[in-house]
């Protein structure tokens, strides 16, 4: 993985054979978990990070539940090179994998990913057929329980924002809840977006502010200023719904729910220029940043058991 | 694959509530076949060659300020295409 291409965009199965390049680098503190398939039957691969012990508080991370924003599963492939070579040389990074795990699932959504780079570079959802309808997916952070069905999601199945039939019917949704559920002992969830430069918090599907809200507050604070220290890259901050517009049945409302208090989102870097289509060479420089945002929003978590 | 020739990418930037709402509006008229990017302000929006005159028209006629962030969509998927297939077979 030393010779891989972090700045270019690279196909699912470049993906795939670039995460068991680094399980195979680094046996000691890479595995692969394989945490469900997909609705056309890809695996969803989950990288895990752990230097041992048994069910570990956690930390999840995800990049690509969008299919279009590849900057997003681009800059998963950063983050995990990152984790392992900054374990052992960075002392924040050692001290949490020392006793916290790090999940990390790349592409939340494969299929959707696979199409937009064989049929249409602009598609958004998974590739579900719906029934009754020609269109086809679903919108994967309209599928979570959490005000499922409310404003901000779609039940027109032709909709860039179509919720689906139910609360997690998707298998790509249903695999993380299930993994979530399974483990226990997840800390902190942060799940990564492209574009509009902000870092968001609960909740987007009501106004009622999360019972957190000054500390999830000052840790963004303090994460987007860490993030502008590098490029001076400007990000927005605050709750999902007061920043940028009410949205049902999203992923961190539902983790927040579940008692995973430190629940983020990010929509990372845009350029006033190129939307979807961030050039690639921007993919490092975006990945370097956020990882900074990161590391502040793990280190908070690692140093605040609860 | 998808054809994006002649799509453009509008960066609209409604200054109230009042306008923002006339935005949305345009999302309900399905014949545009408008691509919403993103809903915060500034609004982005994929607007499909068909659509473009009846938008601008739109836009102009409520004195909504708009801009063309992308003059053409499939230049720019294009031009990502040449360069991952510059590097990938020498990467991979």
């Amino acid at each position: 993985t030393d010779t891989f291409h972090y700045t270019t965009y690279h196909t699912l199965s470049e993906i795939y054979s670039f995460q068991d390049m680094l399980v195979a680098e680094n046996p000691k503190l890479v595995s692969k978990t394989v945490i469900g398939q997909s609705y056309e039957g890809r695996p969803l691969n989950v990288l895990k990070f752990s230097t041992g012990g048994s069910n570990r508080p956690a930390i999840w991370i995800d990049t690509g539940i969008h299919a279009r924003e590849w900057v997003t599963q681009a800059s998963g492939i950063v983050f995990a090179k990152k984790i392992v070579t900054e374990y052992g040389t960075d002392s924040a990074v050692t001290e949490i994998l020392n006793r916290m795990d790090v999940f990390l699932e790349m592409v939340v959504n494969p299929d959707g990913y696979h199409f937009t780079h064989t049929n249409n570079r602009m598609w958004r959802k998974n590739r579900k057929q719906n029934r009754g309808s020609t269109c086809v997916g679903v919108d994967l952070n309209r599928n979570w329980n959490a005000g499922f069905g409310g404003h901000g999601s779609s039940n027109n199945p032709c909709s860039e924002i179509y919720r689906g039939t139910r609360a997690h019917s998707e298998p790509e949704v249903k695999s993380i809840v299930n993994f979530v559920r399974s483990h226990g002992n997840i800390k902190a969830f942060i799940s990564i977006h492209s574009y509009s430069q902000m870092l968001l918090f609960p909740y987007g599907y009501t106004r009622k502010p999360a019972k957190d809200q000054a500390e999830l507050d000052q840790v963004a604070q303090k994460a987007i200023t860490a993030l502008a220290s590098l490029y001076g890259t400007s990000y927005r901050y605050g709750s999902i719904i007061t920043t940028i517009y009410q949205s049902s049945g999203g992923s961190i409302d539902w983790t927040y729910n579940q008692g995973i208090k430190y629940s983020y989102t990010f929509e990372l870097r845009d350029t006033g220029h190129f939307g979807f289509i961030l050039p690639a060479n921007q993919i490092v420089p975006t990945a370097n940043e956020t990882w900074l945002a990161l590391k502040v929003i793990m280190d908070h978590t690692f140093k605040n058991p609860y | 694959k998808g054809d994006f020739h002649g799509h453009q990418v509008f960066r609209i930037v409604p200054k109230d509530d009042v306008q923002l709402a006339l935005v949305r509006v345009l999302e309900d008229i399905l014949d545009l076949e408008l691509d919403f990017w993103r809903w915060v302000t500034p609004v982005d929006v994929r607007v499909p060659s068909h659509s473009l005159q009846v938008v601008k028209t739109y836009l102009e006629n409520h004195c909504i300020k708009y801009f063309t962030m992308i003059k053409d969509l499939q230049a720019l998927l294009d031009e990502e295409q040449r360069q991952m297939k510059s590097i990938a077979p020498a990467g991979n």
